[in-house]
C-alpha cells in the first residue's frame, strides 16, 4: 500500500514531462467541447485566446491532480477556464477565524461506543 | 456509531444550490446546517435564505473587530450563527431569494422561519464529528478547496493537500467504503454538500476520505460546527 503511494508521487514527478505538452489541436478540441457543454461565449477573439490558454493550463493541472489524487476523478469542470486565483476569489469565501479568539462554544464530548 | 450514515436519506437536506460568482459559501454552509437542525426540531424541511445573511450579516468576531462577515467577500459560519441568534432567525429562500451579490438589507422579522437555539464547535476528532453529525444533523465545515476546481467524482484522497481552509461546505453523511480504482483499497469517506450547482462533482456533492490513515485530509476535520434550532409548533 505504502509503496504504490510513494511510487505514485514519484511517478507524478517523473511524469511531469510525459504527455504534459498538450497538442494545440488537442487543447482546441477540448476547449470547443467545453464551450458547448457549459454555454461559454467570450467578449472577443483575444479574450477567447486567453481563456483557451488558461483552459490548457487547467487540463495539465487536472492531470497532476489525477496523479496526486488517484481515488477521485479529475478533469474538465465548469471552472476550467478560470485561473486558480479567479476561482478562489469568486467561488470560495471562507474568512479566516481570528487568531485571537478562544474557540467559542466547545461542543460536549459525545459517547461513540455502543 | 453506524458504519454509514446519510441525512439525505432522512429528508434533512435541501436541494443543491449555486452561490454563483460570489464568495458566499459561508452563508450556504450556515443555511444548510440550520435547515437540518430545523428539520430535526420540527420535522419540516424549510429551504432557508442565504441572501439575508449576504445582505444583513456583518457580524464581527468577538475578539477581532476587523474580522467580520461581508457578503460576497467572505464570512464565517460560527459568526453567522451568532448573527442569527441576535437577529432572531432566518427567513425562507422563497421570501428572501438569492441574488448572488450584496444588496441593502431587507430583513423582515415577521417572516422568520427558523431560529438558532445555540451552536458549538466540534473537536478535531473524527468520531466526535460523526457522533455530532448523527445527533445534531448536518454540520457546517471548512475545507481546503485546492482539488475541487478539477474534481469530477469519486473519493478524493490527495497524497498532498494543504490544511488552510478557504471554503465553507456542509457535511451531510459518511460512508464506510467508497469507489476506488482496483489498486487502492476502498476508502471510508465523508459526504459533503457543496454550493456550486448540480452540474459540479457528483450532482453537487463531494466525497473526501476519512479514517485512521487519512485524518483531517485537506483540513476537513478542523473547522466543524453544529447548530440546534428552536422548536416551533
Amino acid at each position: 500500500e505504502e509503496d504504490p503511494l510513494i511510487q505514485q508521487v514519484v511517478g507524478g514527478g517523473e511524469g511531469e514531462g510525459e504527455g504534459d505538452e498538450l497538442g494545440e489541436l488537442d487543447a482546441e478540441a477540448h476547449f470547443a467541447s467545453f464551450e458547448r457543454r457549459f454555454g461559454r461565449t467570450y467578449r472577443d477573439a483575444g479574450e477567447r485566446a486567453h481563456r483557451m490558454s488558461v483552459f490548457a493550463a487547467n487540463l495539465r493541472r487536472a492531470r497532476r491532480h489525477q496523479r496526486l489524487d488517484p481515488t477521485a476523478t479529475h478533469g474538465v469542470t465548469k471552472f476550467s477556464d478560470l485561473t486558480p486565483d479567479e476561482f478562489r476569489d469568486r467561488f470560495l469565501g471562507l474568512r479566516r477565524p481570528s487568531s485571537l479568539g478562544a474557540a467559542p462554544h466547545e461542543a460536549p464530548i459525545l459517547p461513540t461506543d455502543g | 456509531l453506524p458504519d454509514d450514515f446519510d441525512w439525505r436519506e432522512h429528508g434533512a437536506v435541501g436541494p443543491v444550490k449555486d452561490q454563483g460568482s460570489c464568495g458566499s459559501c459561508w452563508s450556504f454552509s450556515t443555511s444548510g446546517a440550520l435547515e437540518g437542525a430545523h428539520f430535526l426540531a420540527t420535522g419540516k424541511l424549510e429551504v432557508l435564505s442565504e441572501q439575508q445573511m449576504v445582505d444583513c450579516d456583518h457580524e464581527c468576531d468577538a475578539s477581532e473587530s476587523r474580522a467580520c462577515d461581508s457578503g460576497c467577500n467572505g464570512g464565517l459560519m460560527t459568526t453567522a450563527f451568532s448573527y442569527l441568534m441576535k437577529s432572531g432567525g432566518l427567513q425562507s429562500e422563497k421570501d428572501y431569494p438569492y441574488a448572488g451579490r450584496e444588496n441593502t438589507c431587507k430583513f423582515d422579522k415577521s417572516k422568520i422561519v427558523a431560529q438558532v437555539k445555540n451552536f458549538s464547535v466540534v473537536p478535531v476528532n473524527e468520531d466526535q464529528i460523526a457522533a455530532n453529525l448523527v445527533k445534531h444533523g448536518p454540520l457546517a465545515i471548512g475545507i481546503n478547496a485546492a482539488y475541487m476546481q478539477t474534481y469530477i467524482g469519486g473519493v478524493s484522497c490527495p497524497f498532498i493537500c494543504g490544511k488552510h481552509l478557504d471554503h465553507g461546505v456542509l457535511l451531510v453523511g459518511y460512508g464506510s467504503a467508497g469507489y476506488a480504482p482496483i489498486r487502492f483499497k476502498e476508502k471510508p469517506y465523508w459526504i459533503i454538500k457543496n454550493s456550486w450547482g448540480e452540474n459540479w462533482g457528483e450532482k453537487g456533492y463531494y466525497k473526501i476520505c476519512r479514517g485512521p490513515h487519512d485524518k483531517n485530509k485537506c483540513g476537513v476535520d478542523s473547522m466543524v460546527s453544529t447548530v440546534t434550532a428552536i422548536h416551533t409548533s
